[in-house]
């Protein structure tokens, strides 16, 4: 039995034993934006061979430029140059800002942090499903969710490759 | 911007394609069992009330799809369809740890099983405070039959918990989406029809007003027609909500309205009930005190039973009786049969050429909203031509009917639950 002090047991039903580690800096939200497919697809199929991205942490190289503080968003500017992996972070930070009705600035502020704070179910947004022979992988249909006010029936944008 | 115009305009394709990949990833049973597995229950509601909510998160799947969910007790575990568990951080042999409390509080695996994360605080329908876990419980539920996450608002299938007021329900297009895998509900009907009152509004008046019936078997449910679906949480068991008739099998609903006449009736078999609107319970005797149920012979005299359906005409004020081929129409004013029966295909014959149901109607129901009478037989029906479409194109024949169409291409999830969660 649980160690409890209060006739309720409202102290061992309210403080858990583990808390999830809040989204509070940039290398836990590339973990987080790699968890939920935000940066690749996740392999997700019943339970077995199962990646977390937690096994699989972002290049060191990556985590530099992001550690000095510089915003990666100034260095991708307009040039047409081939994406790099901290390209793709970005733009992964910015489609999720997008679909959550934030500001896509492609930085980690105070509202995209909220954003992704909020208790979530853990199925990916975008996987892949190993088993399925086909091409056809599984996406979050991206719709975003700012009001423009015909009760949310916005055109569907599915971003399957 | 380039790359959303070419799925634009690849997307007919990749649905039609898709499609076909859809199929491959839905369930191909219409029944499946689900269990909360012993060594997974919740620390934090009671063992009952955590099967009542999943077993209630089930049904309202069932309200929308041609599937039923049974929860089974007995059978060794790996019979299960879908098995259900709640655990902490690495749990229940799965692989993928959850997080401690906050954030991720469940996930589900396609075609397979649902966890769900201890350490957040599941509640249940009357607790306003925690994570809901019937909301939780249909959303993993949905991952489980083959939807994905949307952003789309009001959808069950948001990846994020939306704290809600009242009772949520699965909305139009959460519905379209798991039809898309699992198709729409089909099957005949005993009987459909529109059942008036009259009320008072709120300054006094009287007012006629209707409620949409369908039957089949011992449920019934209520069609809301403005919204295109059945009242949420139908369907309901017809000894419920229709007292003192009998509990299936209803062949026919019948409305006498005319100025001197207001009698509501149910037939089944070869016998009959006259229904007190007024009480909403069927009439145990007649005004002479004889007792129902009556002998269809008796009531309507020159009227062979039993019969398939019937439907008041106000038109002409005959109840016509459908049986086999045959129709009979009966006078309500002189108690009448005279020159029937005839054949069906000439009372009311087809506008388009061998498109006509023939015989063994399963129902005939004129519809207040359409103002038109409908012939049901299994998944299809037949408008009835009537006098606006006359005044469109005067060689419609009188009575004829329509091309069939499906019923569900006009009333929406019309959908079976499994037996055991009929009583919910």
């Amino acid at each position: 039995e649980k160690l409890f002090h209060i006739r309720d047991h409202s102290d061992i039903l309210s403080i858990s034993e583990q808390q999830a580690s809040p989204i509070l800096d940039q290398k836990a939200a590339q973990k987080y934006l790699a968890k939920y497919g935000w940066t690749e697809q996740v392999n997700w199929d019943n339970n077995e061979d199962q990646n977390s991205a937690d096994e699989h942490p972002a290049p060191k190289e990556l985590l530099d430029i992001l550690q000095e503080g510089s915003s990666l968003s100034r260095q991708v500017g307009n040039t047409q140059t081939e994406p790099t992996k901290s390209i793709v972070y970005v733009q992964a930070l910015k489609e999720f800002q997008e679909v959550n009705g934030l500001p896509m600035t492609g930085k980690l502020d105070e509202a995209t942090k909220d954003a992704m704070n909020k208790p979530r179910c853990g199925v990916p947004d975008k996987k892949v499903l190993l088993n399925d022979t086909s091409n056809f992988n599984q996406t979050t249909h991206l719709n975003s969710t700012t009001d423009n006010g015909d009760g949310g029936t916005n055109a569907t944008v599915n971003s399957k490759e | 911007r380039k790359k959303r115009f070419l799925q634009l305009l690849l997307s007919p394709r990749q649905e039609q394609t898709g499609g076909s990949f859809l199929q491959s990833r839905a369930f191909s049973k219409s029944k499946l069992t689900w269990r909360l597995m012993g060594e997974g229950y919740s620390r934090q509601l009671s063992i009952e009330d955590q099967r009542y909510m999943l077993r209630l998160a089930f049904r309202m799947w069932s309200e929308v799809t041609p599937i039923e969910f049974e929860e089974e007790v007995t059978s060794p575990a790996s019979m299960i369809d879908i098995r259900l568990g709640f655990g902490t951080g690495r749990h229940l042999g799965c692989t993928r740890a959850f997080d401690g409390n906050g954030q991720e509080f469940a996930h589900a695996w396609q075609l397979g099983d649902i966890h769900f994360d201890d350490d957040d605080q599941f509640t249940t329908l009357n607790n306003p405070n925690g994570i809901s876990l019937l909301k939780v419980a249909v959303h993993e539920i949905g991952h489980v039959l083959g939807l994905p996450h949307t952003y789309r608002t009001g959808s069950v299938m948001q990846s994020s918990y939306i704290p809600h007021e009242v009772g949520f329900e699965l909305d139009w297009l959460d519905r379209k989406a798991v039809q898309q895998l699992y198709g729409v509900c089909e099957g005949p009907f005993d009987t459909i029809f529109d059942w008036i009152r009259k009320e008072r509004n709120q300054y006094g008046e009287l007012v006629v007003q209707f409620n949409t019936y369908f039957f089949r078997n011992g449920w019934y449910w209520l069609y809301e027609n403005r919204n295109n679906r059945t009242r949420y949480g139908d369907p309901i068991a017809l000894s419920v909500g229709w007292r003192g008739i009998s509990y299936e099998g209803i062949d026919a609903f019948v409305h006498i309205w005319t100025w001197t006449k207001y009698a509501t009736y149910f037939f089944k078999g070869t016998q009959y009930w006259r229904y007190d609107n007024e009480n909403d319970i069927a009439y145990t005797a007649d005004a002479k005190g004889k007792r129902y149920p009556k002998l269809i012979s008796e009531g309507f005299p020159g009227v062979p039973s039993p019969i398939d359906t019937a439907f008041y005409d106000r038109r002409d004020q005959h109840i016509y009786f459908f049986k086999d081929s045959n129709v009979i129409a009966f006078n309500v004013n002189t108690k009448q049969v005279n020159g029937y029966p005839k054949r069906i295909v000439d009372v009311f014959p087809g506008v388009v050429l061998d498109d006509h149901p023939i015989s063994n109607l399963n129902a005939v129901y004129y519809s207040y909203k359409y103002q038109s009478i409908f012939f049901f037989k299994n998944n299809f029906f037949w408008k009835v031509v009537n006098e606006r479409d006359k005044q469109r194109n005067p060689s419609l024949p009188y009575n004829g009917l329509f091309p069939k169409r499906k019923i569900g291409d006009q009333w929406f999830d019309i959908c079976n639950v499994h037996s055991s969660v009929l009583e919910m």
